[in-house]
């Protein structure tokens, strides 16, 4: 698992244990995960090990016919305990955490993270809704409702207030210089020194609730959602049963 | 699985999930299970290329086109349900690293995937719900049949989910946040135990 990934998942669970924000996996990503993106879940998932997302690189903003867009679309709110999470972060990357199984390792880190809030503001939300229709001839939406797919929208991320650098290094010795971990290859993946830095505005976790479409350009998103739930509506996605693996 | 907002309630409620993927699974023939096996045992250690066969397969599921898997020994039919515990299971080996699912390939050769289970499963059983670190006595008889170079395996890929296994005391060190990790971690011990039983 990265540094990024042991931060992200530290985070969320730190700020809603056992609830529905969903760490980000990939720090390349998280310019797909802002407020109002559109994003696709996984087919087979579990919140078991996470609920997982797939970036689409659409807003719904860009799916809605032309008109005016809220000025301020989102509400922001600094979180107050940044020493807590510099607490429980101070061993969530602790490499040895995982490693030292056997070994010995150093962490070093040069700085703290300090994250806040932004979601989607009920009134923005409202005002789209009776104001703009979906752009019902959009490829994405044609593609996506040629597949069935279900969509979800970001409507709150915790991001980072500043740029912010962590670092870790792992030397691990003992049970992974054994003879037979040699030919796994696994020395090279524990003895490392790695440094993430995470830009000033990087999503870190989001919460998403689903688009549901309904007629051709009819939007809503509602409060409560769940897998029985369809963003366009039933009986668009041709049914197929069989799937055939072929060496 | 689990609806997304959906909390989910303890160790009963994933073993459940667990079991019911891998019924699907174990309904595919033998040859299938054991195309399955060869195709994983090629892939595991690649993270990228089990990630990448995740992506190939959620396509299929789509679209109903077929797949090509160069690991596999014959063409294999897969109902709908099957394709989806197969993803259910990439999901979770893809939670690992790959250095873990190394160390999978390896204890599967040396047939202790049984006991490395029996160990997460007790585990995650007595501790789900624990939102507190701590030090918890490990029952002996969980590592007693594994020999002192299985032993190392074993505690290197529990290790690497964070789960902290001290045979000297004998006890463990439990950490509320490698849950998920343990939680995937069980998920593609039991797919793999059923496979390589198979």
């Amino acid at each position: 698992m990265t540094m990024f990934e042991n931060v992200t998942r530290a985070l969320a669970r730190q700020l809603n244990p056992h609830g529905d924000l969903t760490p980000l996996d990939s720090l390349i990503d998280f310019k797909s995960f802002r407020p109002f993106c559109v994003v696709l879940r996984k087919r087979k998932s579990t919140l078991f090990w996470g609920a997982r997302y797939l970036r689409t690189d659409y807003s719904l903003l860009g799916l809605l016919e032309p008109g005016t867009s809220p000025t301020d679309p989102t509400d922001a709110g600094s979180f107050g305990f940044k020493n807590m999470l510099d607490a429980h972060l101070e061993g969530e990357v602790d490499v040895p955490r995982t490693v030292k199984v056997k070994g010995t390792a150093g962490l070093s880190r040069n700085s703290t993270l300090e994250v806040q809030t932004l979601s989607v503001a009920p009134t923005a939300l409202e005002s789209l809704h009776k104001e703009r229709k979906l752009a019902a001839d959009h490829p994405f939406l044609k593609e996506m409702r040629e597949r069935g797919e279900n969509l979800y929208v970001v409507m709150e991320v915790v991001e980072t207030v500043q740029e912010v650098t962590l670092e870790r290094a792992g030397k691990a010795e003992g049970c992974f210089s054994l003879p037979f971990f040699a030919p796994l290859g696994l020395q090279g993946s524990v003895n490392h020194k790695e440094a993430v830095t995470i830009p000033k505005g990087c999503v870190l976790a989001f919460r998403v609730r689903q688009l549901m479409i309904s007629g051709q350009d009819e939007w809503d998103i509602p409060h409560l959602y769940n897998d029985s739930m369809q963003t366009f509506p039933a009986g668009e996605k041709p049914e197929e049963e069989k799937f055939t693996l072929i060496q | 699985a689990s609806d997304v907002g959906e909390v989910h309630e303890d160790f009963k409620t994933l073993k459940e999930e667990v079991q019911r993927e891998t019924r699907e699974v174990g309904r595919l023939s033998q040859v299938g299970q054991g195309s399955l096996l060869s195709s994983l045992c090629n892939l595991l250690g690649k993270k990228k290329e089990l990630q990448d066969l995740e992506f190939e397969l959620e396509g299929a599921l789509d679209k109903g086109h077929e797949v090509t898997l160069e690991a596999l020994p014959k063409d294999v039919l897969l109902s709908k349900e099957s394709m989806g515990a197969i993803l259910y299971f990439l999901g979770a080996l893809t939670v690992l690293s790959e250095a873990q699912q190394k160390l999978l390939a390896k204890s599967m050769e040396k047939k202790i995937l049984p006991v490395q289970l029996k160990l997460v499963e007790s585990t995650l059983e007595q501790n789900f719900l624990q939102e507190k670190e701590g030090v918890f006595p490990l029952r002996p008889e969980l590592l007693s049949s594994l020999r002192e170079e299985e032993l190392t395996l074993t505690e290197a890929l529990v290790g690497l989910s964070g789960l902290e296994v001290q045979r000297s005391s004998p006890q463990y060190m439990w950490d509320p946040d490698t849950l998920p990790r343990l939680c995937a971690l069980y998920a593609g011990l039991s797919l793999l135990q059923l496979l390589a039983g198979s």
